[in-house]
């Protein structure tokens, strides 16, 4: 696609993103998820700007940045899971969910799509143990009452780890 | 030792 040249990270999550977008724009989501694969720093510039989305107090905002977050997992291989396998990003997600951090101001409908992906998570991904850590403290602290149901088609089925093309 | 260090600085979020 000719047009894509030049587009980076950031460029292809803003539109990935954007809150005037109708409904989930798959092209710029597999665009900003084949851009990952191609940067060797990819995933670790990637949850930066994630968590920058899925803070933002527009909710559609914060739900397509959510979208793209699970796209990523599912087609970024382990470079991408080792990076979201952080307490870095992952105290991200949890400042979205505590009301001692950004939970008060927060939708639910936010709320709880990021605790279905930490559940699912820790069911795809038991190797990357603290996700695990992180979705049995919230338990702990009583934001998680119980396990979300999680939809058979979010089975997260880990690809094989892509290897990053020399620029 | 990049890893190592990284790894040591990787803590969860106070609550």
């Amino acid at each position: 696609m000719a047009e894509a040249e030049g587009e980076s990270l950031e460029s292809w999550l803003n539109k990935a993103t954007n809150p005037s977008n109708r409904q989930e724009d798959w092209e710029y989501i597999i665009g900003f998820c084949d851009q990952i694969n191609k940067e060797l720093e990819g995933p670790q510039i990637a949850v930066r700007l994630l968590a920058h989305k899925i803070h933002s107090p527009q909710e559609w905002e914060a739900v397509q940045a959510l979208m793209v977050l699970e796209a990523c997992m599912k087609n970024c291989g382990r470079r991408f899971h080792n990076e979201v396998g952080k307490f870095r990003f992952l105290n991200e997600l949890i400042k979205v969910v505590s009301p001692k951090y950004l939970g008060d101001r927060v939708s639910e409908k936010v709320k709880t799509k990021v605790i279905e992906l930490l559940y699912s998570w820790t069911l795809a991904l038991p190797e990357e143990s603290k996700i695990k850590d992180a979705y049995h403290m919230l338990k702990r602290q009583g934001i998680v009452h119980s396990d979300p149901p999680i939809p058979m088609d979010w089975t997260l089925i880990p690809s094989p780890p892509p290897r990053p093309k020399n620029p | 030792l990049g890893e190592e260090s990284e790894e040591r600085d990787d803590h969860l979020l106070p609550m």
